[in-house]
């Protein structure tokens, strides 16, 4: 009667192996493990495959946001704060947006509020060029609270749906970066009026669990709504968004898969649990 | 941090000083789970937990009054011999320029590396000069020339629609050449180490140049990552050394150990900031302390 189960320490030890080495951490693969343990004998499962699929459940579930809270509202002029570490995608992740955006025939607009890289106001231009849209910009070194404010006076003044502002990386260690982002936050809940409000958090993919760190510090700043997860493309397999996910409840609204302004997709909760666990 | 978890697992001990076997493997999980914690990579942490034990039966730690200590000892010891190691020297070509090549994965910092690497150089009284062999970021050339600008730098690059990376590589060493100056570096397009193509592009810029120096730049927040993409640039086109950029977070830089033990490339350079002098000589104590926590 007692087949011998193949759920073994070596079955537990491949498990972890796993999903350590997709960074999702050692907190959360424990975690999940135990989680995962306690199902393999109330539900008394006894192949490998069986808890296998069983375990993508449960971090598909973890990722699923419960939440209707739309990423990007559509019967709402909406206005979009992009922020993130240095180099996470952030500009490149909105000219993706910007193509979804413009198919789905809304009428968007961008605001060129990194100031201060060499380069930057260049490149969204070249963007806005290539897409089609409008770039609110200012010299380089001027404010970008000042940037934030044209743009959402023009944006307001041409009927537009979807107005993205895009921001200067900064480390969440950098006091007085965090601070100016906390300004040019203000700035955009004072003269937001008539636009509904997110704030989209774009963390690198190939990030380890210092991604987590990002989460918590800019949501605590700027008050994030969700994740743009960039760089899936290579062979990172972004883990790090189960604790983000997870332990701040911080919804992945989005993929980044090349870079391209075709190059994205919505996060699709399932397909990344196969993803990380094939 | 590692010497708190250490001290918590011995700590629960009787004055004796004798330990099991069971208490040993306690105290090497708490450092696995550290290193893991630490960003640093799987079958990397578990050699270095391996050899821990080793030096740790070897050395009788079992035996000792102070086994946390020991075991902190030996631990801050294997990183050293791993992390440590010959002072960082640039290569220098037989006849100039010397060819520093920039690679590594999208948005690492190696733009900014190339004017911080450029400033630092021209301190040391070097002629420099700087390339744009990125044509594919929209802007990448306006990038390194505002830079260049902004140092009084010179940079060499063409029209991106109307040229190529080789073509730039080619063009700005020849003008190097004529113009005597003594390093030149070529700050190159992000790529993904599985990218054929790009990878092919590479070894046709290296083919061209011959680089004295391949500098991986490897941004310190990467996580299990970092050995599947840095050990393939390496395998592909050969990396001499590696910068480790984004230093002024509080990433722990558990990649930075996990290439260094995996394909023995020595770090030279660490990255402190966006300015351009923000860069530094790499100390190998920064990073052990980092991950040690
Ligand atoms: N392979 C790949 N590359 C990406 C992806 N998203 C962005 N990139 C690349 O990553 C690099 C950095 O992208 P940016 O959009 O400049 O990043 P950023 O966050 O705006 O950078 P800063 O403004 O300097 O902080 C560029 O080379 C992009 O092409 C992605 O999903 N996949
Ligand atoms: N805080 C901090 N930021 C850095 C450091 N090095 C680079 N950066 C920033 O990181 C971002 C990316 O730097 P780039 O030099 O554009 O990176 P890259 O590798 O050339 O990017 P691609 O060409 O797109 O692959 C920029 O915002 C830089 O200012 C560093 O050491 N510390
Ligand atoms: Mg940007
Ligand atoms: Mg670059």
């Amino acid at each position: 009667i007692f087949s011998r189960s193949n759920i073994d320490d070596d079955f537990w030890d491949e498990l972890e192996e796993a999903l350590v080495i997709s960074d999702v951490g050692v907190n959360t693969t424990m975690s999940l493990i135990d989680d995962l343990r306690d199902i393999v004998k109330d539900e008394s499962l006894k192949e490998p495959d069986q808890v296998r699929v069983r375990m993508r459940e449960l971090i598909a579930e973890m990722l699923s946001d419960s939440s209707d809270f739309d990423a990007i509202p559509e019967k709402e002029p909406v206005v979009l704060l992009v922020v993130g570490v240095n180099g996470a995608g952030k500009t490149t992740s909105i000219a993706k947006l910007v193509d979804v955006a413009k198919s789905e025939g809304r009428n968007v607009m961008l605001a060129a509020a990194d100031t201060f890289r060499a380069g930057a106001i260049e490149q969204i231009n070249i963007w806005g060029d290539r897409l089609g849209v409008p770039v609110i910009s200012q010299q380089a070194g001027s404010d970008p609270g000042a940037v934030a404010f044209d743009a959402l006076n023009a944006a307001r003044a041409r009927n537009v749906d979807l107005l993205i502002i895009d921001t200067a990386g900064r480390l969440h260690t950098t006091h007085n970066l965090m601070e100016e982002l906390r300004k040019v936050r203000g700035i955009v809940e004072k003269n937001g009026t008539g636009f509904t409000e997110r704030i989209l958090l774009v963390i690198d993919g190939t990030t380890g669990q210092n991604g987590l760190m990002q989460a918590k510090s800019f949501t605590e700043a700027v008050d994030c709504n969700g994740v743009f997860l960039t760089k899936l493309d290579g062979t990172a397999k972004g883990g790090v968004a189960l604790a983000i996910a997870g332990e701040l409840g911080l919804p992945i609204w989005f993929i980044g898969t090349g870079e391209k302004s075709a190059d994205m997709s919505a996060f699709d909760a399932e397909a990344f649990a196969s993803a990380l666990l094939p | 941090s590692l010497s708190d978890k250490l001290g918590g697992v011995f700590g629960k001990l009787t004055n004796s000083g004798k330990l099991s076997e069971k208490d040993i493997d306690a105290a090497l999980r708490e450092v696995r789970l550290a290193l893991l914690e630490a960003d640093v990579d799987f079958k990397v942490a578990r050699q270095f937990v391996k050899n821990v034990k080793e030096r740790a039966d070897g050395e009788k730690v079992y035996a000792s009054l102070t086994p946390g200590q020991s075991v902190i000892r030996i631990v801050r010891d294997e990183l050293a011999q791993i992390l440590g190691g010959e002072a960082v020297e640039i290569a220098r070509a037989d006849k100039p320029p010397s060819v520093i090549m920039l690679v590594g994965l999208q948005g690492a910092g190696k733009t900014t590396l190339a004017a911080k690497l450029a400033l630092w150089l021209r301190k040391q009284k070097h002629p420099v000069m700087m390339a744009a062999c990125d044509l594919q970021r929209p802007a990448a050339v306006d990038q390194l020339n505002q830079l260049g600008k902004q140092l009084d730098l010179s940079v060499y690059s063409e029209e991106p629609s109307s040229s190529t990376p080789v073509k730039v590589a080619k063009a700005a060493y020849k003008k190097a050449a004529d113009e005597g100056v003594h390093y030149l570096i070529l700050d190159t397009a992000g790529r993904l180490a599985i990218d054929n193509d790009l990878m092919g592009e590479l070894e046709e810029i290296r083919d061209a140049t011959s680089p004295v120096e391949t500098l991986l730049v490897l941004d310190a927040m990467t996580g299990q990552d970092a050995v599947r993409s840095g050990g393939e640039f390496n395998d592909r086109i050969g990396v001499s050394g590696m910068v480790l950029t984004k230093m002024d977070g509080d990433a722990r830089g558990g990649a930075a150990l996990s290439m260094r033990s995996a394909t023995g490339v020595p770090i030279k350079f660490i990255g402190v900031g966006e300015r351009p002098d923000q860069f530094e000589v790499y100390h190998p104590d920064r990073i052990a302390s980092r991950i040690l926590g």
